[in-house]
């Protein structure tokens, strides 16, 4: 069965996206069967991995709305055992439209349920928002990972974001947990990174990952080739750093 | 009259709060008097600013949700001629509580004609997302100013935006205008930010604005004080990018 765990953060510009895509990478190079699920009507992770989202159909709109299945979504990436459930255009309505369906928050669980034997793992990258389409994700998932950009106006919400899992636990999924806090875009030539790191590693020292990812101009780069880091430079600090989340993880699951 | 411009990308860390607190401390600097609304849950313009946003009541949620006025939220900063008007944890949840409210996308237009007489600039600082917080604020405004990060993955949703704007115009607000796109975090030792400067100069020759404000760590420092970058480090590049925009704003107007 696979281990289902949503990458969210409702600070934008965290490395969520990033995130998603180069773990996704390094999980599938390791072995395992990966599904993506772009939960962003950004599309991010989409056009990151080279697909464009005004073409792809259907998209994980069309799963949400139980317009189409979701194996009839998925496409397989240059990364081999990694796939990716796509977003597109018409997610940016999904928020405004689930709010009156039934079992709004359940819907991607009860999609994901359909193909989980297929995978080892699902990431999900969510929003930058605590909407519905980050509930539905916190709702299928087993676990967050929590990026945390290495800046002050980070730091403000993460206490938010872990209320509002716990919340979900409470409500919606009872099986949810942080899986981990990924602390990104540290830059070593000020003292602002360490003093965010610190004041992280005060607050929640039981979650904070050890594997920290450096700010790398490689990791913004890759996205614009549809290239995973793994698959653009692998002998990067950003993909060094992102291998050694994956064996973290891997070790600890 | 006030002139009332929405800070706004659904790309989320794109620089949106950074400028308009920033922008807003040049505008007042320079005698004007200056509204800054946070329409973020996130409240980091109001923490930016030194308010801490689980203590400010009432804030701009109650203004929207109808139980007070907006003149009642109004807070001084430190900088003369800047007030804030700032967010709460309740704003959270108002994009779910307003959907059924009546006309849910002109709530923040309203409240801003109680006291647009007393200010010659409103800016609005949007969260990362094109909710019904965004619609309100794009609804209320003048003109939009769109910050445009030097990446690749902030180059895919101007567009996305640009239609929106359109929309907002043929359905809400037909005076809403694109004032500018400003160049954000822009690092001169990477090509990445030339080519994305360079991409956004193609698409958009009009609307760009002739400042752009460099990558600077102490814009990161500065709101950890509750300061803007004017009173926290004036002789820094990003201080005097801010200064400039200021400028060209002012001319323009
Ligand atoms: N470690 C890093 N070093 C340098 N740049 C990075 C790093 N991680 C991410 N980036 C870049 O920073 C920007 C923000 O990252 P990303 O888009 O992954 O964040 P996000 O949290 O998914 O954003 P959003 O909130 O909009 O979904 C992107 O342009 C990305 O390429
Ligand atoms: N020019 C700059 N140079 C360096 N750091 C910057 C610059 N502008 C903003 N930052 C920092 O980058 C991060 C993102 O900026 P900011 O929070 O203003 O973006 P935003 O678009 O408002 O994000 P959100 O989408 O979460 O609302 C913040 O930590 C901020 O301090
Ligand atoms: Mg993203
Ligand atoms: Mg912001």
């Amino acid at each position: 069965m696979a281990r289902t765990y949503a990458v969210a953060n409702q600070k934008g510009g965290v490395g969520k996206t990033t995130t998603a895509i180069n773990l996704g990478a390094y999980l599938a190079a390791s072995g395992r069967k990966v599904l993506l699920v772009d939960m962003d009507p950004q599309a991010n992770a989409t056009s990151g991995l080279g697909f464009d989202k005004a073409e792809v159909s259907p998209s994980i709109y069309e799963v949400l709305m139980g317009q189409a299945k979701l194996a009839e979504a998925i496409l397989l990436t240059n990364r081999v055992g990694l796939d990716l459930a796509p977003s597109s255009i018409g997610l940016a309505g999904a928020e405004v439209e689930m709010v009156s369906l039934m079992a709004r928050e359940q819907r991607l669980r009860r999609a994901l349920q359909t193909i989980a034997n297929r995978y080892d793992y699902i990431l999900v990258d969510c929003p930058p928002s605590l909407g519905l389409l980050t509930l539905n994700s916190l709702t299928a998932a087993d676990g967050v990972i929590i990026p945390v950009q290495c800046e002050y106006l980070a730091l403000e919400g993460v206490g938010q974001l872990v209320s509002t899992v716990n919340l979900v636990r409470d409500n919606l999924n009872s099986r949810l947990r942080i899986v981990g806090l990924l602390m990104t875009m540290y830059d070593s030539r000020t003292n602002l990174s360490q003093q965010v790191v610190d004041e992280v590693c005060n607050h929640f020292p039981q979650l904070i990952f050890r594997s920290i990812v450096p700010r790398s101009v490689r990791l913004s780069e890759a996205p614009s080739y549809g290239k995973s880091i793994l698959d653009y430079d692998p002998a990067s600090k950003g993909a060094q750093a992102y291998k050694s989340l994956a064996d973290e993880l891997i070790t600890r699951d």
